[in-house]
């Protein structure tokens, strides 16, 4: 109340305002209202998380909204793991070649 | 070692930044990347070759679904080389059993590859010297990746789990504000403190990062990045003075 008539100045955007602009920047739409509320969970739980990765950070990186906002751990792996066997790389051993690693 | 290294200010050795789109295909990527830039350094020609040959032509099959940046050397090893990117276009799809490789020129081959030893300070010796190589990373921070450098813990970024490959294209410092904890920030001035970086360029897209491109911590195996670091050989390797076993 005692702020009533004063400028607020800058507000930060709402949720689903941040989620329609995310839409927009990557031509993003969804097939049906319940697809577009799921995604909004996801785009909400990937927003908090980059939040924590940013605490986390020790040292500059900017963590956010990125083309990959609206999918899951599981699906931005699936699209971009280099190995979808689970398991991913065969644990190679340094024991084998020591300091000689990189000679011909 | 020079302080900084970054192989994007020399022309015609690192090609656009390329999308892999649907396509799990980053390690055909990585390896491309590498074998152009060292025939670009080698050769003084500047070529882009054929990820999609890489993908038709791997032994293991279905390279949208994943696969090793050492499997894509060997696929250039036994066809001789790699036809342009021009001429076998990339499609983001894979044709198994559709190999192409003997209808088109090669335009880069290459002798072998190597690994190398995981300590970055060799690492920065060889990207200085030799030219880009690969480098195998846990991903899972470049999900909500904007900008600036990422120094992990492996608490953060598990160095043991590397799942996507890339191409390190250089390394330098940059003067960074000291973030403090929430909690402990005051007014005072921050005291500034050096960040070395790795300079690495990703598939995903010019629009993704930084212009295509990312950073990481250099010196503290951020990310894993010391795990897996390869790359091909362009020329022969120097001749070493022979010895005699007694």
């Amino acid at each position: 109340g005692s702020l009533r008539g004063q400028d607020p100045g800058p507000q930060p955007l709402e949720l689903k305002e941040v989620f329609r602009l995310f839409q927009i920047q990557y031509n993003r739409s969804y097939s049906n209202p319940a697809e577009h509320a799921r995604r909004l969970d996801i785009f909400a739980h990937n927003l908090a998380q980059a939040q924590w990765l940013q605490k986390e950070d020790l040292g500059t990186a900017e963590f956010g909204v990125t083309l990959f906002s609206d999918l899951t751990d599981e699906e931005f792996g699936q699209l971009y793991r280099h190995q979808s066997a689970a398991g991913g790389l065969p644990n190679v051993s340094k024991q084998v070649g020591s300091e000689e690693w990189g000679e011909p | 070692l020079p302080p900084t290294c970054d192989w994007r200010k020399a022309a015609g050795i690192i090609s656009s930044v390329k999308n892999q789109e649907n396509c799990n295909c980053c390690w055909a990527m990585a390896a491309a990347g590498n074998i152009e830039a060292l025939w670009g350094i080698k050769h003084h020609q500047s070529v882009e070759v054929s990820v999609q040959e890489l993908l038709d032509c791997g032994r293991c099959g279905n390279g949208c679904r994943g696969g090793f940046v050492w499997d894509a050397f060997i696929t250039v090893l036994n066809n001789s080389g790699l036809a342009s990117e021009k001429d076998y276009p990339f499609q983001g799809t894979v044709r198994t059993h559709r190999c192409l490789a003997r209808r088109h020129k090669k335009v880069a081959w290459i002798q072998d590859f190597i690994m190398l030893p995981d300590n970055e300070q060799k690492i920065a010796w060889y990207l200085a010297t030799q030219g880009p190589i690969t480098v195998t990373i846990n991903m899972k921070l470049l999900k909500q990746y904007q900008k600036g450098v990422i120094k992990a813990t492996p608490t953060t970024c598990d160095p043991r789990l590397v799942d996507h490959s890339v191409l390190l294209v250089g390394f330098g410092t940059s003067k960074s504000v000291e973030r403090k904890p929430a909690e402990a920030v005051s007014s005072q001035a921050h005291p500034q403190h050096s960040t070395p970086y790795w300079i690495l360029k990703n598939s995903w897209g010019a629009s993704w990062g930084e212009k295509g491109y990312f950073r990481l911590h250099r010196g503290s195996n951020t990310c894993g990045i010391t795990k897996y670091p390869l790359t091909a050989r362009v020329d022969q390797p120097v001749k070493k003075q022979r010895v005699s076993c007694p």
